[in-house]
């Protein structure tokens, strides 16, 4: 809480902007976000440039044409220069300019509000009020990527709980190339409304542009903390404003359509803006930092405040993170003290690995594990990582109901990131295609270790039992740095990291745009004397965060390496040290232990399980045991059975002298006969079988002598459309299916004697025994320049005709 | 139920020749050549005037055989992509 009447503007509303500052001399009221605090440093976001990508921008607005840049500014959907909106009687094109007004509004003006950067440049590209395509979309985040220096998106596909989709290839593109080259090779700013349909039960991980690595997701939260009507929960989200809530909540003020104000902007669209503006600040600060070191420094400064949330939890590296709110309210004036002193992150890392391509199955209500060993890439010197930032998880799944399934994934260091939960609303039975979800709950642990992803599918409506979900394939896509992000800047993130709060009764200066403007002060010697963190000790601290503490009061975790946080309680695969009172590693895959030791372990890491015999974690089990998921043990087979699945009697091998009959190990049967159950001995196979499973001729494993395999029979000749083939892999010979439309043939491909009814012979082949009308020169000229002719999808079209006529 | 798919007259066209082969390759099949897509080199915004604006399935024409010029990597006609406010 703080109280903020010494600075006052004149313009009109500015009393209304609650989440600025407090007007109210009486109460106290919440300004967490400390904007107040980034301007008396002397922070407005001069010379940075944002633009808004929206329907437009009202330029004349008296609040926004000081700043106004026509640089900054496009039309995309008139292919011209002036964004001004097109003007309706619904104003439905008032959102670009009300979220320009949240960045960049002219300051003690007398008119509106005070912009959060009221000093930075303001521009607008009008892409909204007309069709949009991939082309609209890369145009419009490629705009002049050397000049604007922060892009502000506040759209996205329909938030209705039942789409997913995200950019298509050039957007992709563009937003590549704007990180890699934009900024002169610092690398544009992308920030993004996190979502609206929390109503719906959406999830913004449906969102690919929230979820991109390269956009900075913005969630929101009222007034007094609590989760707005419209959020969305997901793990991509990096930071939170505030912005308004149900009716009764305070909302947000801005410039509005046809030069007005309005008290009533609502939704997350006043979020995006909100760090549009904060960042301003801090590219002003510090102009040199990355598009990553701005991600760096939202989750460095980024805090849970007072906001509500069941789910706020710490990862190993000590940061605080939500599915709501990630890792809290964006603090202003932390971000511009940080960004001040910030030394460049090491070059960003990608390490990949996929998992074998091959079909897993999802059982309804059954919880399904894939583990993934990764070495981060420790082998390869260019894709190594070991912090991490963000991680990608693609998936490549089939489902008869999307909206059933939820999606986890667990850490080395045992984080659970919800990467999707139920949508109700979802329908869909398109599943997930090469979908890639992204967390940023893990940033800065090590990547090294066990991942696990689990998949839940709980079928919320009636559903066919036998129509499985399929896992196909997933790949784990680590990115983050090689060596300590902040090791470089250790020295100034020590003893001299220190943010510079305001005394009690200082007069705050109202900064540049005013008469008296004062530089931003230099603060590397200055002496910290504001609060610490309550997990801080007696010895007190440096800064605000747990991990500016010079003692703790319970537990110290990380070394001076990575870096010291103080922590309530280890995190898992931490034991408590009550003497030194310190955070120990448990030996390697140990979850819970009682000790260094590696037979000290009580429980082990998701995809390792503990072996009961030997108290110690096994990537798995060994020769004669099964996993036992639900427990995550070693289970010990049964005496027959060589491995076993899940249970004991579970069979998948058997000793010597037993074979496998479904999933029993029963006794081994000569050949031609098999092991009948019923009567439990040797019975004989069908006389086309060489081996079997049963009595049926469909039965057989192998052919007989003489006999062919067709389609899962064995027969003596093969059928008409079915030609004579040697078999891959196998002993004996096939029949194999002849070309489409051929009745007989006599071996693949264009080899076709006869041909169904309605199709003609030629050429070897049978194609359709009609004749185009519209086979010009011209048009066989395309068909045989492109050798359509020669393609499977295209024979029938008009090949014959080309080829009488040419 | 899935959104049915809406054809616009745009398409982005990868042509490595160049601009000068990009303005002969959008007049040879009926093109207004818009201009690179923002920063993406090699990439084109081709829009043809006689093709129906908006249609939920891809009209056939001369303009088609774009798409099989040895000249062209890769050719997109452009769909829209429902996008909202928030």
């Amino acid at each position: 809480h703080a109280r903020s009447d010494h600075i006052h503007f004149n313009d009109p509303k500015w009393s209304n902007m609650w989440y600025t500052h407090c007007s109210d001399k009486n109460n106290r009221c919440r300004t967490e976000m400390n904007i107040l605090a980034a301007w008396q440093r002397g922070y407005t976001g001069r010379n940075v440039v944002v633009t808004i990508l929206d329907d437009g921008i009202e330029r004349s607005h008296p609040d926004l044409a000081q700043n106004y840049d026509q640089l900054a500014s496009y039309d995309v959907n008139g292919n011209d220069y002036d964004p001004t909106p097109r003007y309706d009687s619904s104003n439905e094109n008032k959102h670009g300019t009300r979220c320009a007004g949240e960045v960049a509004a002219a300051a003690n003006n007398s008119h509106c509000i005070v912009g959060i950067a009221y000093n930075a440049r303001i521009g607008g590209v009008r892409m909204l009020d007309g069709d949009v395509t991939d082309v609209v979309e890369a145009k419009s985040l490629g705009i002049r990527p050397d000049y604007i220096d922060i892009y502000s998106a506040s759209w996205g596909p329909d938030d209705d709980g039942k789409t997913v989709d995200g950019p298509g290839p050039l957007a992709k593109q563009a937003f590549e190339l704007g990180i890699k080259k934009g900024r002169k090779g610092l690398g544009s700013i992308f920030v993004w409304a996190s979502g609206n349909g929390g109503r719906q039960s959406d999830h913004c991980s449906c969102d690919g542009y929230t979820n991109s690595i390269y956009t900075i997701s913005v969630s929101s939260t009222t007034e007094n903390g609590n989760k707005p009507w419209y959020l969305e929960v997901c793990t991509s989200t990096l930071a939170t404003t505030y912005s308004s809530g149900e009716f009764y909540d305070r909302k947000i003020v801005t410039t509005d359509l046809r030069q007005r104000c309005t008290d009533g902007h609502t939704g997350t669209s006043v979020s995006a803006p909100m760090v549009a503006g904060v960042i301003a600040l801090a590219l002003e600060a510090n102009p040199l930092i990355t598009w990553r070191d701005v991600q760096h420094l939202l989750v460095k400064t980024s805090r849970p405040a007072h906001l509500k949330a069941n789910d706020w939890k710490t990862n190993a590296a000590g940061h605080k993170v939500s599915h709501m709110y990630g890792f809290g309210l964006i603090d202003a004036e932390a971000m511009v003290v940080e960004a001040k002193r910030w030394r460049n992150v090491p070059a960003q890392h990608t390490c990949s690995k996929s998992s074998e391509r091959r079909t897993q199955y999802i059982r309804a209500d059954q919880k399904f594990n894939s583990s993934m060993i990764s070495t981060g890439c420790s082998e390869q010197s260019g894709h190594h990582v070991m912090f991490l930032e963000h991680v990608q998880v693609r998936v490549l799944i089939v489902h008869p109901r999307r909206g059933d399934l939820e999606i986890n994934l667990i850490s080395p260091s045992g984080t659970r990131s919800q990467l999707l939960a139920q949508r109700l609303l979802d329908n869909s039975n398109e599943g997930f295609r090469n979908w890639e979800f992204m967390t940023v709950h893990c940033w800065g642990e090590r990547a090294e270790g066990t991942w696990t992803l689990e998949i839940t599918d709980s079928p919320t409506q009636k559903r066919n039992p036998e129509v499985l979900g399929k896992l196909k394939e997933w790949t784990l896509i680590l990115h983050g740095t090689s060596e300590h992000p902040y090791q470089s800047q250790s020295s100034l993130h020590s003893r001299s990291r220190m943010l510079e709060i305001p005394t009690a009764g200082r007069e705050m200066k109202i900064p540049d745009s005013l008469p008296g403007v004062t530089e931003p002060e230099e603060e590397e010697e200055e002496e910290y004397n504001g609060s610490c963190h309550q997990e801080c000790g007696d010895q007190g601290c440096d800064g605000p965060d747990a991990d500016h503490c010079l003692n703790c009061v319970h537990f110290s975790l990380g070394n001076l390496k990575t870096g010291r946080t103080c922590v309530s309680h280890c995190p898992l695969g931490y034991f408590e040290d009550g003497d030194a009172r310190r955070c120990r590693r448990c030996s390697r895959g140990c979850e819970n232990c009682v000790g260094r030791g590696a037979n000290e372990c009580r429980s082990c890491r998701r995809g390792l399980y503990f072996n009961l015999e030997e108290n110690s974690c096994v990537e798995s089990c060994p020769t004669g045991h099964c996993h036992d998921e639900g427990q995550r043990q070693c289970l010990k087979c049964h005496e027959n059975c060589l491995k076993c699945l899940r249970d004991a009697d579970r069979c998948t091998a058997c000793h010597s002298g037993f074979s496998l009959a479904g999933m029993t190990c029963v006794p081994e049967c000569a050949n031609g006969t098999y092991f009948n159950l019923e009567e439990i001995k040797c019975s004989l196979c069908h006389v086309s079988c060489s081996t079997c499973t049963g009595p049926g001729m469909e039965e057989c494993i192998q052919c007989a002598t003489d006999f062919l395999q067709q389609e899962w029979r064995c027969v003596r000749t093969c059928s008409p459309g079915y030609y004579r083939g040697e078999s891959t892999g196998y002993s004996q010979r096939m029949c194999r299916k002849c070309e489409e439309n051929c009745l007989s043939c006599q071996g693949p491909g264009t080899s076709c004697t006869q041909c169904k009814d309605g199709y003609n012979l030629f050429s070897r082949t049978c194609i359709m025994n009609t004749t185009c009308n519209n086979a010009d020169e011209v048009f066989c000229e395309m068909v045989k320049s492109n050798r359509l002719c020669e393609k499977k999808l295209f024979r029938q079209f008009c090949c014959r005709t080309c080829l009488m006529t040419a | 139920s899935r959104a049915r798919t809406v054809f616009t007259n745009h398409w982005a066209v990868h042509i490595p020749g160049g601009p000068e082969e990009a303005e002969t390759l959008a007049a040879k099949y009926g093109f207004a050549n818009l201009g690179q897509i923002g920063g993406l080199e090699h990439h084109y915004h081709f829009h043809h005037s006689r093709v129906v604006r908006r249609s939920t399935f891809t009209t056939r024409g001369a303009h088609s055989f774009i798409h099989m010029d040895p000249k062209v990597d890769w050719a997109q006609q452009q769909v829209v992509k429902s996008r909202v406010k928030r």
